[in-house]
């Protein structure tokens, strides 16, 4: 642990701690630039810690020295290998090093003398290897779909081509798997996707042709340089959430992390970056409220992000107050305000969709000409399970016939006036397709009202020559809109409310210290007067009817000569009544409800505050083992089982000696072989198979029983055909590995086949098809034969088995 | 791949109600191989074809295309490679 007390004074060994500039500020000879406030957060003692982070991407160097103390394997895979193991395919090339550079930003160990620190460097950090081969529907459906149960966080720094003509998404079965992270992900929170905004490198593009990024579910993240300028590769588009920086010009400092056979390197470049830091803070929003669903935590990142030095001349203001661009988003990513943000946080209200398709009365649009299509909506007020009354996500989805695509420019325009850009001119597409039912996504009017009329508004201004007979029309578009039928914001200023009393600038400037003031106090005569005194006033009588005329009082006097001095039965809150002086005096600063005027005579705290009951004083932070209870404004004890919770008793964050956290439960740590059984709160045996497990059930092992192997998600004694036992790197049991195809024999990875399935034969040690092919006739075997091309799997089909068996 | 359509691969997807034993008979009877659940996607099998070219630039057709006639398969499509570019 280093001492926060002074950020300055904070100093890692890493050797590139140094290089750090958008974190610390110790390079003192040129511009501070930690506006993303990671400093401050960890200043919290927010590090990631118990929070698991995967890399969807190449791989990851899992023994690299800045990542294998935070490696977890249980959060990896290798789609493209079909194994656990997700180191990447070292080549000449270098292909496969972006996803250990990705993985370094996010979980690199600190002080450990390697490298860098990651934003979140004690949270679990895996890698999914699944770009380095054909990727396809399955490959990303599966990629997104591992382990939602334990993974929290996936982070993606890749997209469709930006050539400036591609319109591409995930395709249906990565659909799916988005939804079912959303809906089932984190025992129901909700994965949480962070992805890179759509630039690569190349001009002319807009990045609401990605379908990612675009998507509701994925926080797609955009890039600034040092010097809040837009960076070279930047593409902009309505869906960005959020920015960090980046890398910029030659002359601009540049992000640093960890590389690829064991190396550092400040090489990694665009939105690539600036995914895996958001990933990384939002690990430290998850470590300061585990029950942050998904879109609480889109929430968050839209109401602490904010412009600071970012030059855009589209930023605006939408109805909602939100400043907002299409280049940035909502501004820079605050960690600091993140991680105070979601200690408080309230669950947002449910979402709620709602969608409309628009009446067209013209469609046809002119070359050089703008169509406007209209809408109005009640934001579906009449139904209740429907009724959208606050705006997060709105999507336009169109169908357009267009003789060239890329002429067209898009805007839509909300019932409050904000104007959003759903798609700009894209120069380089010339195709004839159309936009077929695509949904072009913003976040533009997010908490704007969305009863009234929205305006789709299509510009079409040929880049080329086009023929005139040829015409473009709207065939059909539909807004949907999401969000919450009540007001977050409501939900939002109580806690801002709190957040400001929490958070007290000057304290002399709201509460005067009681002595000093009254012992200036003078008694002044007033002149006769024959009337009914005041109930409150004593046996000296009054000056006047009412309380403030009393000569003394019965009860208590309230106040000063200065601010008018009056009898009261009871001291108002903040004070209490001295018996001796039969006078309201004040408590110590912070009490509600005192006793006397010591710190230690709280009785109870003013909002915002917490009695302490050890010594019954108000604080705004509770001690160790305690939480703040709302309703009673006290410091309470945890539940013993707890050494730090969260509003409630129960609701821990953290473990007593001997317990283990199970979701916001601290559960006894069953031994070896068994695990906490939630229904019948006792350690319940694994399964036989397992020496470590998370259920019941064969599939439940984490690490496999003395004399298991690994297949797939269970725990076998021997494997089964088709597979060889092979070591498996940080699992202290073997993994069963696939045999080549069509193999049911091997002793280990590639042609080492003993067996083959029916229908295939075994030569040189890898299985051909045997079918018989009678129509290959002697000339074509002999050219396989003399070219050995039995020996290469591709070519295996050319019956190789009936020539080779003649001879 | 720049600069050319789509890239068919000798993976299907394919959703079959009945779990994993239908979708080994229904994968055998085409000459696939059932690589099993997509993730947690219920009912969506990865099958494979060891004897379709692993790359085309058009989907080949066999006896293996029939599968989308199966009556017991409600969905199936062949796999195309997608260009994926690094951010």
């Amino acid at each position: 642990h280093a001492s926060f007390s002074d950020p300055n004074a904070i100093h890692f060994n890493d050797p590139k701690w140094s290089n750090m500039w958008y974190i610390h500020c110790n390079n003192k000879n040129s511009r501070c630039r930690s506006e993303m406030n990671i400093l401050a957060a960890w200043q919290r003692g927010y590090t990631g810690k118990n929070v698991v982070v995967t890399i969807l991407d190449d791989g990851i160097e899992r023994n690299h020295p800045d990542l294998a103390q935070n490696y977890d394997p249980v959060a990896s895979y290798d789609v493209n290998g079909n194994d656990h193991d997700p180191t990447p395919r070292y080549d000449t090339r270098s292909e496969n090093i972006h996803g250990t550079r990705c993985a370094g930003e996010v979980a690199a160990a600190a002080n450990n003398s390697h490298c860098i620190v990651g934003i979140a460097y004690n949270a679990h950090i895996g890698g999914i290897r699944m770009l380095d081969g054909d990727v396809t529907d399955i490959v990303e459906a599966k990629s997104l779909g591992i382990r939602p149960d334990y993974i929290h966080i996936y982070s993606a720094s890749w997209g469709p081509k930006d050539d400036g003509k591609t319109v591409d998404g995930p395709g249906l079965l990565t659909k799916q798997a988005f939804e079912q992270g959303i809906r089932k992900g984190r025992k129901g929170l909700g994965s949480i996707f962070v992805w890179a905004s759509g630039n690569g490198g190349r001009q002319g593009d807009h990045c609401s042709c990605d379908g990612y990024t675009s998507s509701i579910y994925t926080i797609s993240i955009s890039s600034t340089t040092e010097n809040g300028n837009k960076p070279w590769y930047l593409e902009v588009c309505s869906s960005i959430m959020a920015t960090t920086y980046s890398s910029g010009e030659y002359n601009e400092r540049r992000i640093v992390t960890t590389d690829a056979r064991q190396r550092c390197t400040d090489a990694h470049t665009g939105t690539s970056v600036s995914a895996p830091i958001v990933a990384g803070i939002i690990a430290l929003a998850l470590e300061a409220n585990r029950l942050l669903t998904w879109r609480d935590v889109q929430h968050l990142v839209v109401k602490t992000s904010r412009p600071v030095h970012l030059k855009a001349e589209d930023w605006k203001t939408n109805a909602a107050g939100h400043r907002v661009s299409h280049h940035y988003g909502f501004g820079l990513v605050d960690a600091d305000a993140m991680v105070l943000e979601a200690t408080k946080w309230r669950t947002v209200p449910p979402q709620h969709t709602c969608s409309q398709i628009a009446e067209l009365h013209t469609r046809h649009i002119f070359a050089g000409q703008s169509l406007n299509s209209s809408l109005t909506t009640s934001g579906c007020s009449g139904d209740t399970e429907q009724h959208v009354g606050y705006l997060e996500h709105v999507v336009a989805k169109v169908l357009i016939v267009h003789p060239r695509r890329g002429d067209l420019e898009m805007n839509l325009i909300s019932p409050s006036g904000t104007r959003s850009q759903l798609l700009a001119k894209r120069v380089y597409d010339s195709s004839n397709e159309g936009f077929r039912n695509w949904e072009f996504m913003t976040v533009h009017f997010w908490g704007e009202r969305p009863e009234g009329m929205w305006t789709l508004e299509i510009i079409d201004s040929p880049s080329k020559l086009r023929n005139p007979e040829v015409l473009a029309n709207l065939k059909e578009w539909t807004i949907i809109l999401y969000g919450t039928s009540q007001n977050p914001q409501q939900h939002y200023s109580a806690q801002q409310s709190q957040s400001r009393m929490l958070v007290v600038p000057s304290p002399e400037l709201i509460l005067e210290e009681p002595e000093v003031q009254e012992e200036e106090e003078e008694e002044k005569e007033e002149e006769e007067y024959t009337g009914l005194c005041h109930s409150e006033c004593g046996d000296q009588g009054c000056d006047g009817p009412d309380a403030d005329h009393c000569l003394n009082c019965a009860h208590f006097s309230l106040g000063s000569l200065k601010s008018g001095r009056t009898c009261v039965s009871h001291c108002p809150p903040g004070h209490y009544g001295d018996i001796v002086s039969h006078r309201c005096k004040r408590c110590y600063k912070g009490c509600d409800q005192c006793v006397g005027r010591s710190a230690g005579d709280c009785l109870s705290c003013q909002r915002g505050l917490y009695l302490n009951t050890l010594n019954s004083s108000c604080i705004n932070t509770c001690p160790l083992g305690h939480f703040a209870d709302e309703d009673q404004r006290q410091c309470l004890k945890c539940h013993e089982t707890c050494t730090m919770c969260l509003r409630y008793a129960d609701r821990c964050t953290s473990c007593s000696e001997g317990y283990s956290l199970a979701g916001m439960t601290c559960v006894p740590e069953c031994t070896n072989g068994t695990f906490f059984h939630l229904e019948e709160m006792t350690c319940s045996p694994c399964h036989s198979s397992c020496r470590t497990c998370t259920g019941l059930g064969k599939e439940d092992c984490i690490q496999c029983a003395k004399g298991y192997l690994q297949q797939e998600w269970r725990c076998v004694q021997t494997c089964a055909s088709g597979y060889y036992a092979g070591e498996a790197a940080g699992l202290p049991h073997k993994i069963c590995h696939r045999c080549e195809d069509n193999c049911l024999c091997c002793s280990g990875p590639g042609p080492t086949c003993t067996k083959c399935k029916a229908g295939y034969s075994l030569i040189s040690r890898t299985c051909i098809v045997n079918a018989s092919c009678n129509n290959a006739d002697e000339v074509f075997c002999e050219m396989v034969k003399s070219n050995r091309l039995c020996e290469r799997t591709f070519y295996s089909q050319f019956c190789c088995r009936t020539c080779l068996m003649n001879g | 791949l720049s600069g050319r359509g789509d890239l068919y691969t000798n993976h299907w997807a394919v959703r079959i109600a009945g779990g994993a034993q239908q979708a080994d008979r229904i994968a055998a009877k085409y000459g696939f191989r059932n690589l099993g659940q997509i993730g947690s996607l219920e009912d969506q099998y990865h099958f494979h074809h060891s004897r379709v070219v692993r790359r085309t630039a058009f989907s080949l057709k066999g006896l293996h295309s029939f599968i989308h006639m199966d009556p017991k398969v409600d969905w199936a499509q062949q796999q195309v490679v997608k260009t994926r570019v690094k951010r």
